[in-house]
């Protein structure tokens, strides 16, 4: 098992590497690579040795090789089909956004319970309601879940997630959610972010 | 200075303490605390005496006065007014949600490229060129933004940002910004949550 915050760093790195592959960059040594990610560079080196990639002295990792085994430990070549829960404000960002396609995330199915909501069509798929939730998710054999609802119905919604079979959970929601032992759970809370900034401001 | 992951967990325990707050809870101890931010409760302890907190053994902590103590770390009592550049479908999400304002975060301008967008108006303020940016942010006094810009028009905002006098940056743009020694940039990234669990679905 590799440790969070080392994927977190490969996860960036990906994307560096993609956007370097695109530019028709060959090579990037590890204080190129520092510079584009803000990892420092003897972190890079000690991260990619343990992949067994050395980088050759003087020119750096080949940049299409480098991405390739990367994309590999992220999964990227395998389809992930999610389903989105709550299709307001932030969901529908989320689910127009086509950044996430570039790892492999695809877009299966998205649940909510405003009825004026239920049946609208968001990237090709139709919203259904949160109340066929367990037997929908579990006929798409989805198992991952982006979950954008409020707050107070973030622990009842991630019930249902986890009886239609849901293992894996990106929450968004501002709270901390109860899961069984099998499931889980990556909290993306935005706000501390800019509370961090509000302490920074002298 | 406190270290930046302090303050994360300072922003997280604020979120929970104004929940109790709201749901008229009095007390709440460490154990509490941990089942509640997913923070270990000996790393809470830890983070609160640093701030002369001790608790009461067998009672907790006083939960009206520690949120007043660690909002006024986050200094949430200051308003901190902001700029949001990129009026689109993560931006809007931004400026429509009321979540920042607890933290003292008031929107007071919207920029965007796209003539179409300029002269709408989000939360009552109008989009702005962001041909006028400097000017405009320098007129108002903002020193904080908000980035949801597309990648490659990032770095030209930032630039228009810091001739505007902004020092602190919250960058949602999958790159790495370049900023002067005494500018912010917080980095915000999305992508790489959706990564990390890719690599856990086996
Ligand atoms: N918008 C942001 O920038 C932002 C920032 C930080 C945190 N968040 C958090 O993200 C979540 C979503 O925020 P938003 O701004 O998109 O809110 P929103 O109100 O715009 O959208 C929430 C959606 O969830 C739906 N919903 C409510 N209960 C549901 C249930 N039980 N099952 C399925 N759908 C349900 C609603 O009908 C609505 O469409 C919230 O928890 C919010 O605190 C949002
Ligand atoms: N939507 C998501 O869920 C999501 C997820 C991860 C990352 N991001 C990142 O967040 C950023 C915004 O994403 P989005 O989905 O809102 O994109 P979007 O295309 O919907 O919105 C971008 C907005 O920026 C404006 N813009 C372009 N150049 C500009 C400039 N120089 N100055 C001012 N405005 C400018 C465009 O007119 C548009 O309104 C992107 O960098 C994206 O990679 C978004």
């Amino acid at each position: 098992r590799i440790p969070i915050p080392t994927l977190t760093r490969f996860a960036n790195l990906y994307r560096v590497l993609q956007e370097a592959e695109a530019e028709g960059v060959e090579h990037l040594n590890s204080a190129q690579l520092e510079a584009l990610t803000s990892i420092s560079a003897s972190q890079i080196r000690k991260d990619l040795s343990m992949l067994g990639e050395m980088g050759r002295p003087g020119v750096g990792y080949k940049v299409n090789l480098l991405k390739k085994r990367i994309g590999s430990i992220l999964r990227v070549d395998r389809g992930h089909p999610y389903a989105l829960v709550g299709a307001g404000q932030l969901g529908r960002a989320i689910a127009n956004y086509p950044g996430f396609e570039d790892y492999g995330f695809k877009l299966k199915a998205i649940f909510d319970s405003d009825r004026e909501k239920v049946g609208q069509i968001v990237q090709g798929i139709p919203i259904e309601s949160n109340e066929h939730m367990p037997a929908s998710l579990l006929q798409k054999s989805i198992r991952i879940a982006v979950l954008t609802v409020p707050r107070n119905a973030a622990q009842d919604a991630t019930d249902q997630l986890v009886a239609g079979g849901v293992r894996w959970i990106l929450n968004f929601a501002p709270t901390h959610l109860k899961v069984p032992d099998n499931c889980i759970v990556r909290d993306v809370f935005l706000t501390p972010e800019f509370a961090i900034l509000g302490h920074f401001t002298e």
